[in-house]
């Protein structure tokens, strides 16, 4: 799901 | 979060704050790259894109911080190319920003985690962001010598992907967390400051100007 895509850095 | 992206992101921070400073200072952005800038600003808005399509409240501040990086460097390129655009060096910032947009967006489309508007939008700005730094390389090759203080902001600019890779081992090793794609890129990214590093760290560390060719 996008979670898994979901870039939690910026 | 760790300790590394703490201090990755706090250098990032700084390296915004010390150009901003000195541009506005000194009312004058010789021996600034406007390309570097612009790029920076590209890769923060195709980044961050999700801030503009569906707005999440800023109650965490990586919202926060994320308004910032955009805000803080569209306005050092109004600084650059209109408020003192009188003193921006046009000449020496030669470097043509479009070989470095063009692969960068070619290699997105290509080598990607997922083929989707978002997620190649977020590819792209990671690869443009480890090339983003060429035209302030090129720029300070040209004239042979980078200001004092120009030189605090790429070492500020170059030691937050630094610290990355060191966040990206921690949580590889505790996390078991890997995106492949960011550090390779930040790999190659911080690659590109060894020459200055070396620079910086055996001249300016010592209160010398560095002065190319070295």
């Amino acid at each position: 799901g996008s979670s898994l895509l979901h870039h939690d850095e910026l | 979060m760790n300790i590394f992206r703490l201090f990755g992101d706090l250098s990032h921070l700084a390296a915004i704050a010390i150009l901003l400073l000195k541009i506005w200072k000194t009312r004058s952005c010789a021996g600034v790259s406007g390309k570097t800038q612009l790029l920076f600003a590209v890769c923060f808005i195709t980044r961050y894109i999700d801030l503009f399509l569906h707005f999440v409240s800023l109650y965490n501040t990586e919202k926060v911080m994320k308004l910032i990086y955009i805000s803080a460097s569209v306005f050092t390129c109004y600084l650059i190319f209109f408020k003192f655009k009188a003193t921006y060096d046009g000449n020496h910032d030669s470097m043509r920003a479009e070989f470095l947009i063009v692969p960068a967006a070619g290699l997105a489309c290509l080598i990607n985690t997922k083929f989707d508007a978002i997620e190649i939008l977020w590819t792209f700005s990671i690869y443009l962001e480890a090339v983003a730094i060429l035209p302030q390389l090129f720029l300070i090759s040209k004239t042979g010598e980078a200001e004092t203080i120009t030189s605090h902001y790429l070492f500020a600019q170059g030691s937050y992907r630094a610290l990355y890779i060191l966040n990206w081992i921690y949580r590889y090793h505790y996390e078991s967390h890997v995106d492949t794609i960011a550090i390779v890129a930040g790999v190659v990214q911080t690659i590109l400051y060894c020459d200055f590093f070396y620079l910086y760290i055996t001249k300016v560390v010592k209160g010398q100007k560095i002065v190319l060719p070295a």
